[in-house]
Formats: C-alpha cells, sequence, structure tokens
C-alpha cells in the first residue's frame, strides 16, 4: 500500500512538474522575444554602447581587443599546444562569411 | 515497485531540467535589465552633456572582449577585404561578450551575484514584465532554487 | 582549416550561449588539458 500510495503521489508530482515546466518555457519564449524588441528598437539601437573608460574598469591593467562581427562569425579557440621549451601557443581565428570584422585595440596605458 | 522506481527517475530528470531553463531564464531576465539600464544611464549622460559621445570613443554592443596580461605580445594577421583574423598570443587570454562586461559594470544591479539593494530592486523589477518580478525578487538574494511557478 | 571539434573549441558570434565561452576561458587556464 505504502508503494501504492507512493506512486498516485509521483505521478501527481509529475504532472505538476510538466505544467511548471511548459510555464517556463513559454516565459523563456516572452523574455527571449522582448529582449529582442528592446535590442532592435530604432530608439534604442544608437543608445547601445559602452564607454571606453567602462571596459577598462572592468578589466584593470589587461590588454583588450573588441572584436566586432557579424552575426555567425566563426570564433574558434584552437586547444593549445606547448611548443618549443614548455611555451604554450594560444591562438584565436575569426571568419566571417557576411561582411568585415573589426577589432579595437584598448591599451589602458 | 519498478513503475515507482521508473517514475523516481524520470522526476528526477525533470527536476534537472526545469533547473536547467530556469538558470537560462534568469541569465535571459539579467541580460534585459542590464540592456535597459545601459540604455538609460547612456540616454541620461546624453541629455546632461546636450550630446553624443564622439564616435571613436565608445563601442557599441553586439561585441566581444578579448582581455590578455599588458605583457602579453600579440601577433595579429588579417585577410584583406577584414573577413578573417588570425591572433597568436605568448600568454593565456580570456573572452567575454558584452553580458558580461555589462554584469561587470554593475548594470544588473548585483543580480547576478544574488547581492541586490532594496532601491536597485525595485528598479530591476521596474524593468521586466509583472509575470516575471517574483523571479528577480527571488535572484536578489541568491539564485533561483524553488521551482518556481506563476501564471502562465 | 586543420580546426576540427576535437582540436579547437568554436564560438559562434550571437548565436552560442554565454557558457561556451565559459568554457573556452576554463579550457585556456587549464592549459588544453
Amino acid at each position: 500500500r505504502e508503494i501504492g500510495d507512493r506512486l498516485i503521489e509521483l505521478k501527481s508530482e509529475l504532472e505538476d512538474l510538466e505544467m511548471r515546466e511548459c510555464v517556463l518555457d513559454q516565459q523563456r519564449v516572452w523574455v527571449q522575444q522582448s529582449i529582442k524588441n528592446v535590442t532592435e528598437d530604432s530608439h534604442n539601437l544608437p543608445l547601445a554602447y559602452v564607454k571606453h573608460e567602462d571596459i577598462c574598469g572592468c578589466f584593470k591593467d589587461d590588454t583588450l581587443l573588441a572584436v566586432r562581427a557579424p552575426s555567425g562569425t566563426q570564433l574558434d579557440v584552437p586547444i593549445p599546444e606547448a611548443v618549443q621549451n614548455d611555451q604554450r601557443k594560444y591562438q584565436i581565428h575569426l571568419k566571417s562569411t557576411i561582411g568585415p570584422i573589426d577589432v579595437l585595440l584598448i591599451n589602458q596605458d | 515497485a519498478q513503475e515507482c522506481q521508473n517514475l523516481e527517475v524520470e522526476r528526477q530528470r525533470r527536476l534537472e531540467r526545469i533547473k536547467q531553463k530556469q538558470g537560462q531564464l534568469q541569465e535571459l531576465i539579467l541580460q534585459q535589465i542590464a540592456f535597459k539600464r545601459l540604455v538609460q544611464r547612456n540616454r541620461a549622460a546624453e541629455q546632461h552633456a546636450g550630446r553624443a559621445p564622439p564616435p571613436n570613443s565608445v563601442i557599441n554592443l553586439p561585441f566581444i572582449i578579448v582581455n590578455t596580461s599588458k605583457r602579453t605580445v600579440i601577433d595579429c594577421s588579417i585577410s584583406n577585404d577584414k573577413f578573417e583574423y588570425l591572433f597568436n598570443f605568448d600568454n593565456m587570454f580570456e573572452i567575454h561578450d558584452d553580458i558580461e562586461v555589462l554584469k561587470r559594470m554593475g548594470m544588473a544591479c548585483g543580480l547576478e551575484a544574488g547581492r541586490c539593494s532594496p532601491e536597485d530592486l525595485k528598479e530591476a523589477r521596474a524593468l521586466v514584465p509583472k509575470a516575471l518580478e517574483p523571479y528577480v525578487t527571488e535572484m536578489a538574494t541568491g539564485p533561483i532554487t524553488n521551482v518556481y511557478m506563476t501564471g502562465a | 582549416s586543420c580546426l576540427t571539434p576535437n582540436s579547437a573549441y568554436t564560438y559562434r558570434i550571437n548565436g552560442s550561449p554565454s557558457k561556451e565561452l565559459t568554457d573556452i576561458n576554463r579550457m585556456i587556464r587549464q592549459g588544453g588539458v
């Protein structure tokens, strides 16, 4: 009888969880659409920028590269391999098929 | 008993999926709040200054940032049409997207860390649809942990 | 052109989630292990 009771309890809980998952899916779609509306709004687009000092304030003392690229641009980071003298080689490869990529060097010095 | 065990497994799977989806929703909510606050800040600054900042002093969204030590030597090769870049670094680097930068700037009201003042919470709640306000309230004190149910 | 899913991490700008960048950064920090 305990197993029977547990079975009923589980079925009810699963129904409840299914409903909650549906609600979550719906809410995610809403928020995604809302973000799209806000970011593509012509009144907001000209104001969607950060200043150089904003970025420098987030990454103190680092050399920074700001990359602006068309949607879908592929960024590949090969797994670093040790070359001579145990020096690892780190690379970033950017490839666009739609338009040019802009890279800005922000050197805080 | 076998059916009970199967349902237990299913229950666990669903709970994991719901937890993951709540995390994704949390991230989307942060994005919306951060973006709106950025636009508000810039609008207020431009109105105060009476003009927009010079174009070469700002970076428009979306962007990504690559950061590395200032001692790193970076070698850059660019194709003629600028469709392709290859960077070689002699040291480690990190890559962050614009939303991460906005969070570090404080544009997400501290919600990403679960630390949000009452004033910032009030402002953050006003930037999302009413149905999502309970999420924002809960994020103010930590990540969403309860399986939260709001009206569809 | 020699890159494969086994030899490189790929992120698509405005397409991949932020988590992909977190994974890349972790991989770099761990020295490719």
